[in-house]
């Protein structure tokens, strides 16, 4: 599965 | 934003505010981890450096700035102020913790998911923040006995990463985002609580004060 990478974590 | 998060961002929030009210109250930080609490700052410096490249958000900034705050805050009075410092253990905080910071910048350097400064910094503050608690978790076994407060503390600490982890799963399956990095670090992370877990849950059900054997 490609990794997404959204940073909207803390 | 669901539940699981909400609740985790709460909790992590909650275990400094104790973490504060018991430095506060008692002007005693016994029991307490400075290295922990270094790596802690070294944690939030290195993640949230995206404060000056990111758009603002009602939600996340005022998170990021209060972690920032306290952590300092916290380390602060550990290392100065007049009658806090003098309650720290220091010859129990014996934990090499600069042993764990090149182990995790070597991987940033490798493991991240894109190679640009604030990238690798964001995923070595992820594999640092996944052990930052083992210096807290060795001073807790030196410690014949707990206090509240810190045990609360540390209970809660390790909480809010396994809420993550829920919320993980739910954005998978609700939101179809996948992300290898904090996933496998938030799962170290709260793994490396599960002894801990054991015996606060054990000492709260049978009513008995916290110790680690």
């Amino acid at each position: 599965v490609p990794s997404k990478h959204v940073k909207d974590e803390l | 934003m669901n539940a699981f998060r909400l609740l985790a961002d709460l909790t992590h929030l909650l275990s400094i505010i104790i973490l504060l009210v018991k430095i506060r109250t008692t002007k005693s930080c016994a029991g307490i981890s400075l290295k922990t609490q270094d790596l802690y700052v070294l944690v939030f410096i290195s993640r949230y450096l995206d404060l000056f490249t990111r758009p603002l958000s009602l939600y996340n900034t005022p998170f990021k700035l209060v972690f920032l705050a306290t952590s300092i805050t916290i380390v602060y009075y550990m290392r100065y102020h007049k009658v806090v410092k003098q309650t720290y253990n220091k010859d129990s905080d014996t934990f090499k913790h600069y042993f764990l910071i090149l182990p995790c910048a070597v991987l940033a350097f490798f493991i991240n998911p894109k190679f640009t400064f604030i990238e690798v910094l964001w995923s070595f503050s992820i594999y640092l923040e996944a052990v930052a608690i083992l210096p807290q978790l060795v001073l807790l076994q030196s410690s014949s006995n707990i206090d509240n407060l810190t045990g609360n503390y540390v209970f809660m600490l390790g909480a809010y990463r396994a809420l993550y982890l829920l919320n993980w799963i739910y954005r998978f399956f609700a939101e179809d985002v996948v992300r290898w990095i904090p996933w496998i670090a938030g799962l170290v992370q709260t793994a490396l609580y599960a002894d801990f877990f054991y015996y606060y849950i054990k000492s709260w059900r049978n009513n008995e004060r916290l110790k680690l054997p």
